[in-house]
C-alpha cells in the first residue's frame, strides 16, 4: 500500500507540474508530503506560483488563479487515472475569457480518455460540447430537459 | 467503461420519468438558473451511494424526493438508475451494461439494485472500488467547490490521494 | 437603541420582500427575528421561496438562487440606509442571462442613490457602467490601469 | 459622500504610484484573471482600517507591501489614500474633501492619517460609524462571498443589521 501510494503520487505531482505550466503559461507548481516519513499518514502541501509572481502564499492567489489551480490538479488525477466519467458543475464561473480557451482545450483533450459531463452557464465552454441538454423548467418548479446536437446549433450570447 | 443512460424519477425537480442518453466525449448541461442542472448531478451521486445529506444540500434522506409545487402533488419516492457501459469489464461481472438503482421511500425505507436485483449499498461501493468514482471522488466536482481543494488545509487533502491509489 | 433597532429591521424586511419578488418576478420572501423578547441578541431567519416552488430550506436553493436572494439583501440596506459608495467584486458570476439582466436594471437603478463599483467578467454587466477601469499586467506581477469612458466602447464578447 | 479618488503606492501588485479617479454613478472594474481587480478593492477596505488579515488574504499585516517580482525589487513600505467628496457634511468636518491614510513598513508599524494629519485607527472607525461603510459593512462585497449571508447560521447574521440601525 505505502509502495502504491509513494508511485501514484509522484505520478500526479509530475502531471499537476505540467499541467500548471500548460494552463498559466508559464510559473511553477509542486506537490509535497508534510512528513515524507509517513506517507499514509501525511498532510499534502500545495505550492503554486504564477508567471512571473514571487512565490506566495495559497490564500494571496486570486478568485481565478485558485480555480485554474484547482483545475489543474484535478485532471492531474483523470491522467494518471482516468474516471469512467467526469461531471464537472461551473468550474469555469471565475474564468477571464482566455483561461476559458485554455480550460476548453484541456477538456476537448481529456475528453478522449473520460466522458465529460460539464454543467456550464459560459458559451465558449458549450461550443466544446457534442451533444447539449437543455434543463429548463416550463412549468414552475418542475424539470424538463430536451436535447440538441451541436452540430445544428450556433451559440447566441443571450442563449442560456 | 461510462455512462451509458441516466434514468430519474421523483428525484428532487424531476417530478415525473425523465430519460437521458450520453455518449462518449463532452456533453454539456446548460439551462437558466435553478432550473434543476446540479439537481441532475446530485442525482447521479446519490444512484451511485453518496450517503452526506451536506453534499446533496438537503437535512433528511428524504429531501430528494421531489416536493411538490403549488400545481403539482409531492411524490411518493424517488428513483434513480444509472446504466454504466461495462465493454471492458472494469468491473468484474459477466455484462456488457451495468445498471445501478437507488430508491427512497417517504418512509425513510431505501433500496439498492444492481441489474434489478435488491442488494446493499456494501455491494454499490465495492463494485466502484479502484475507478475513481468512490467516496472521496475526483471526477465529480459540486458547485462552488472547486477551489476548496486549494483552500483547504494540508491534512484534509488526503482523500483524493487516497481515491487515487 | 431597542426602538431603532426595530424600526430599522422592519424597513429592511419591507424591502427585502418587493426587491426578491422584483428579481425572482414572483415569489416570496421574508426575515424574522429567531427571538422576538431580545430583538438586539436574536439570530435572523431568512426565508426564500421561488416562484411556483414549496417553501424549502435555503440550502436547496441553486447557486444562482442563492447569489440573487443575497443581491435583493444586500439591495435592500441601500434602500433604507444608502452607503456613500458600494464596491460588489463578482457577485455576478453565478446568474444566468436573464438574471444578468435583471441585476443590471437593479444596479442602474441604485447608482443614482449610492455610488457603484463593480468588478466583473460578465459583458452585460460592464454595459452599464458610465466608467470602466482595465486593470492589466503588462509587466508579469505588476498591475497597471487604464481608464476607458464608455461611450467610446462597444463589448465584444471575447475583450475581457 | 461619496469616494472621489484613490492613491495607491507599494500595495499588492501596485508597484508603483497609481491614481484613480470615481465620478457617481457605475464604475466597472474589468481585466484577466490575477491583473489585480480584488487588490483594488483590498486597498480601499484596507484604508478604511479593515483589521482582519484573513479578509486580506495574507497572513501578516505586511503581506500587502508589494513583495517583488522577478524583475523588481520589493517595496518598503505600502500605502493607500482615499479621497472622500463631504460637500453634503455628512462626515462632522469642515471640509469638502476628507482624505484617509493608511501606511504600513516592514517592520510592521504603520500610521493612519487623516487630511494630512496623524491619527488613531479609533479616529477613522469614529469618522465612518454609522455611515453603512464600519467594520460589518454591507457595501462592500468580497469575491466568492456574495451568498454568505444566505448560507451562514441566523446568530451569525447579525453583524450588518447591527451596522445598519
Ligand atoms: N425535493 C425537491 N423537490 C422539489 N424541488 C426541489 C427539491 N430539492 C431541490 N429543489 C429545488 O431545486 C432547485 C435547485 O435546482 P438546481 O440546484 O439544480 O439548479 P441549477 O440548475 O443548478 O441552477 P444554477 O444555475 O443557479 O446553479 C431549487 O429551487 C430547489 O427549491
Ligand atoms: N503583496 C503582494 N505583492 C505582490 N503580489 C501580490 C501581493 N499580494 C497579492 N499579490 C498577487 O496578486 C494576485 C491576485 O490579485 P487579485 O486577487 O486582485 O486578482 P483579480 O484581478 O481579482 O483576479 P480574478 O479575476 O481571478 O479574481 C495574486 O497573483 C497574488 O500573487
Ligand atoms: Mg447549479
Ligand atoms: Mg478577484
Amino acid at each position: 500500500a505505502r509502495k502504491q501510494f509513494i508511485e501514484m503520487f509522484a505520478q500526479i505531482r509530475e502531471n499537476f507540474k505540467e499541467l500548471f505550466a500548460q494552463l498559466f503559461e508559464g510559473g511553477q507548481a509542486d506537490i509535497v508530503l508534510v512528513d515524507e516519513e509517513e506517507p499514509l499518514e501525511s498532510g499534502i502541501e500545495i505550492i503554486c506560483r504564477p508567471p512571473g509572481k514571487k512565490l506566495s502564499q495559497l490564500s494571496l492567489l486570486s478568485g481565478g488563479e485558485k480555480a485554474l489551480a484547482a483545475i489543474a490538479l484535478i485532471f492531474s488525477f483523470l491522467k494518471s487515472r482516468p474516471a469512467p466519467f467526469c461531471i464537472l458543475d461551473e468550474i469555469d464561473a471565475a474564468l477571464d475569457e482566455a483561461n476559458l480557451q485554455r480550460f476548453k482545450e484541456l477538456v476537448s483533450d481529456y475528453s478522449k480518455r473520460s466522458q465529460m459531463i460539464i454543467i456550464t452557464h459560459r458559451r465558449r465552454t458549450m461550443e466544446s460540447a457534442g451533444r447539449v441538454y437543455g434543463v429548463t423548467m416550463e412549468e414552475q418548479g418542475v424539470s424538463k430537459s430536451v436535447c440538441v446536437d451541436t452540430s445544428q446549433l450556433t451559440f447566441q450570447e443571450g442563449m442560456v | 467503461m461510462q455512462l451509458n443512460k441516466l434514468y430519474i424519477n421523483g428525484f428532487k425537480t424531476f417530478a415525473g420519468k425523465f430519460e437521458f442518453d450520453f455518449k462518449e466525449g463532452i456533453t454539456a448541461i446548460v439551462g437558466p438558473n435553478g432550473s434543476g442542472k446540479s439537481n441532475l448531478s446530485d442525482a447521479i451521486r446519490w444512484a451511485l451511494g453518496e450517503q452526506s445529506i451536506r453534499l446533496l444540500r438537503g437535512s433528511t434522506l428524504a429531501d430528494v424526493i421531489f416536493a411538490g409545487t403549488s400545481s403539482r402533488k409531492q411524490s411518493g419516492m424517488a428513483e434513480v438508475t444509472v446504466v454504466i457501459d461495462n465493454g471492458d469489464r472494469a468491473i468484474p461481472l459477466e455484462y456488457d451494461e451495468v445498471s445501478v438503482t437507488r430508491r427512497v421511500f417517504r418512509n425513510g425505507e431505501s433500496q439498492f439494485l444492481i441489474n434489478g436485483i435488491e442488494c446493499r449499498l456494501r455491494d454499490i461501493n465495492d463494485m466502484f472500488a479502484g475507478t475513481g468514482l468512490g467516496k472521496e471522488t475526483y471526477a465529480v466536482i459540486e458547485q462552488g467547490k472547486v477551489d476548496a481543494i486549494i483552500s483547504s488545509q494540508p491534512n484534509d487533502r488526503r482523500g483524493i490521494f487516497d481515491e487515487a491509489s
